[in-house]
């Protein structure tokens, strides 16, 4: 329990959350995607974390990915790459991203 | 020196050889350019083989590719996955396969 309120604190702090392997390009493209987009996340990288493969094990428990990255914005789950990948072309990141705003 | 024997004769015995992570979707997806090919490929899980570190420093000392997935056809290196797409859509892979052929 304790590993998923630390993986859930990750997201609840943070706008824009890519739980990532360092090593990974798939988690290398995802963040050069945010990266272009100009907005700024915090990436979990779990082949360097303390624990990391619990923290994964958590990961799955609260999301159902098995994999890396994993993404979460405005503590949405967007998914994997190719689910992150999809939210960005049909819009979906910036319309999350524009909560909040100075609107 | 022996380590580096037994990376070459995987690509000595073998058409295609691909030196991959299991967990890896770049391997992944360079086994799939090869399947949609109909390309029979050998490859060498480093993740899941005995001294797959040790094998990948070998395969540095001979490839000077630091990543997996590292791909060879007929005895030539080919490179990481963005190279070996690339030498599949200049139509270089196919030259390299039709070598040896029927005619
Ligand atoms: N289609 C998925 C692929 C995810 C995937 O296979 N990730 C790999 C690394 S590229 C993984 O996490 N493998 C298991 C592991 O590393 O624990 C996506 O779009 O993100
Ligand atoms: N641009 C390279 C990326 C290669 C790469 O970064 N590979 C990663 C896995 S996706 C890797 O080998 N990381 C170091 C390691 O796993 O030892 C390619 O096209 O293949
Ligand atoms: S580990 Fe290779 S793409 Fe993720």
């Amino acid at each position: 329990a304790e590993l998923i309120l630390q993986i859930q604190s990750y997201i609840d702090k943070n706008t824009v959350v890519i739980f990532s392997n360092t090593t990974c390009s798939l988690s290398t493209k995802v963040k050069e995607l945010f990266k272009s987009m100009k907005v700024p996340y915090f990436s979990l990288e779990l082949d360097q974390t303390e624990n990391g493969q619990k923290l994964q094990e958590a990961l799955y428990q609260l999301t159902l990915e098995t994999s890396v990255p994993v993404v979460f914005v405005q503590q949405q789950q967007i998914g994997n790459y190719s689910k992150t990948l999809k939210a960005h072309e049909e819009g979906k990141l910036q319309k999350l991203l524009e909560m909040n705003g100075p609107n």
